[in-house]
């Protein structure tokens, strides 16, 4: 189960914070995956109690159209904290030996480059090639692939490159590009799966177009221990 | 707790932080789960004055007790007058019926009657607290123990660092250690005015949130 708790001093009027909650956790906690399983506890909450703000004038944060400064910046500011959070709760899998960001781009919608990306960080064999160090392109495509089953209309086969970027700020290695596989250096693909941080980037097209980013671990003999041993 | 943190994860766990004004908080030890002797299983995090508030829910068809009861109170109040969030770790209170939506809403209505205690006044919206429950799931609350030890919580309330950890690590369940993070941050219309976010979370298995 996923719980979480933010809590502010800005002021911040009820339907402005339901707004900026919404949004920020479709960025952060609704874009990881441990095990793919969806608990019937989770919850997070997001609280402001305004008592940082000075005394006059007292100005409420609220949703309104256009939408303020203030709106926008608190709105971005939860967005990356929650990410943040999020991004601790993946680095605690259980068993998990590695933190991967999946980057989706140059998708037709968000909503395709979340589907595709919450595919991959869901496909145990994406996660157990991971656990392996091993620089298994194929499972990664695969799990692409069937993200059309989740209406993705973007997919391309002859479109589609994979690479991993390394954490170092090294350049990216290409595994694969417009669908077609490149030739693989293994000792660099070992060196980077060797981190405990990877991010793997896939690209949809060579045109511009939106972009979603999923975090998740490997899978390991350890969480299928955990998960044995624990008992309901 | 000094030692309970694997070492590789300790880089993850602030030793201070810049909380947010106005906000209390706390970790009590009940022994939701038997086996738990020593650590901290219920978390009270607690605005001084009324807030406003929001939360999305998990989009499973079976909900657990408190997601109901806490969409209901928020519901209820509009995201207005929020007092604060009730937390037990060790018990899902999930999948257990009629008696789990009456377990979750004693949860809340304790914390409200330890406010009303300090000569609050009731506004006669209901309850003002949001429950949240973690653990195994299908087994009843041992709702007696928490609501005993919900008074203890709310006496200790505080605003250090220290009480942060606790109540991180009091919502804990398989996780190895507390997630806690906080960060300062100003708006355009105040630049001068410095506004605090503190937060804190857990989950390590069951993870693939889709809340609304």
């Amino acid at each position: 189960t996923l719980l979480g708790i933010m809590c502010t001093d800005a002021p911040v009027a009820p339907e402005a914070l339901k707004s900026i909650l919404t949004y920020a956790v479709d960025r952060s906690f609704n874009a990881i995956s441990i095990d793919g399983d969806t608990s019937t506890n989770d919850t997070v909450a997001l609280l402001a109690n305004g008592a940082a703000a000075p005394p006059t004038p007292f100005k409420t944060i609220k949703e309104s159209t256009p939408y303020s400064e203030d709106y926008l910046q608190l709105r971005d500011t939860v967005t990356s904290f929650a990410a943040d959070l999020a991004s601790l709760v993946v680095r605690d899998g259980e068993g998990a030996t590695k933190f991967v960001t999946i980057r989706v781009t140059n998708a037709a919608s968000y909503e395709d480059a979340k589907k595709v990306a919450s595919s991959i960080a869901r496909s145990p064999l994406v996660k157990t090639a991971l656990y392996g160090k091993d620089a298994n392109w194929g499972r990664i495509l695969c799990a692409t692939g069937y993200a059309s089953e989740c209406g993705v209309d973007s997919v391309v086969p002859t479109e589609t490159s994979v690479s991993f970027v390394p954490t170092d700020g090294s350049p990216e290695l290409k595994l694969l590009v417009k669908g077609e596989p490149e030739a693989v250096d293994e000792n660099r693909a070992a060196q980077i799966l060797e981190e405990e941080d990877l991010e793997i980037l896939v690209r949809l097209s060579e045109k511009p177009g939106e972009e979603a980013v999923y975090y998740t671990c490997d899978f390991s003999h350890e969480y299928v221990t955990i998960n044995g041993d624990y008992r309901t | 707790l000094e030692g309970q943190v694997p070492h590789a994860k300790a880089k993850y766990v602030p030793t201070s932080g810049a909380y947010p004004q106005g906000f209390v908080v706390s970790g009590t030890h009940v022994g939701v789960k038997a086996s738990n002797t020593r650590f901290p299983d219920l978390a009270i995090i607690a605005s001084e004055k009324p807030c406003s508030g929001a939360a999305v829910f998990t989009k499973n068809k079976f909900q657990a007790a408190p997601v109901t009861v806490s969409r209901e109170v928020l519901q209820k109040r509009g995201g207005s007058g929020i007092r604060g969030v009730v937390i037990n770790s060790g018990c899902a209170n999930a999948v257990t019926g009629k008696q789990g939506i009456e377990d979750a809403r004693s949860m809340a209505a304790e914390v409200d009657r330890c406010f009303s205690a300090q000569g609050e006044p009731d506004d006669g919206q209901g309850s003002s607290t949001i429950v949240m429950s973690t653990g195994v799931i299908g087994q009843p609350l041992p709702i007696a123990k928490i609501l005993s030890k919900i008074p203890t919580g709310h006496a200790n309330l505080d605003s250090s660092h220290d009480a942060w950890y606790l109540t991180a690590r009091a919502i804990m369940t398989t996780d190895t250690f507390p997630k806690l993070m906080t960060r300062e941050f100003t708006l355009p219309s105040t630049p001068n005015v410095t506004y605090r976010l503190a937060g804190l979370t857990k989950g390590a298995g069951m993870i693939h949130p889709n809340m609304a």
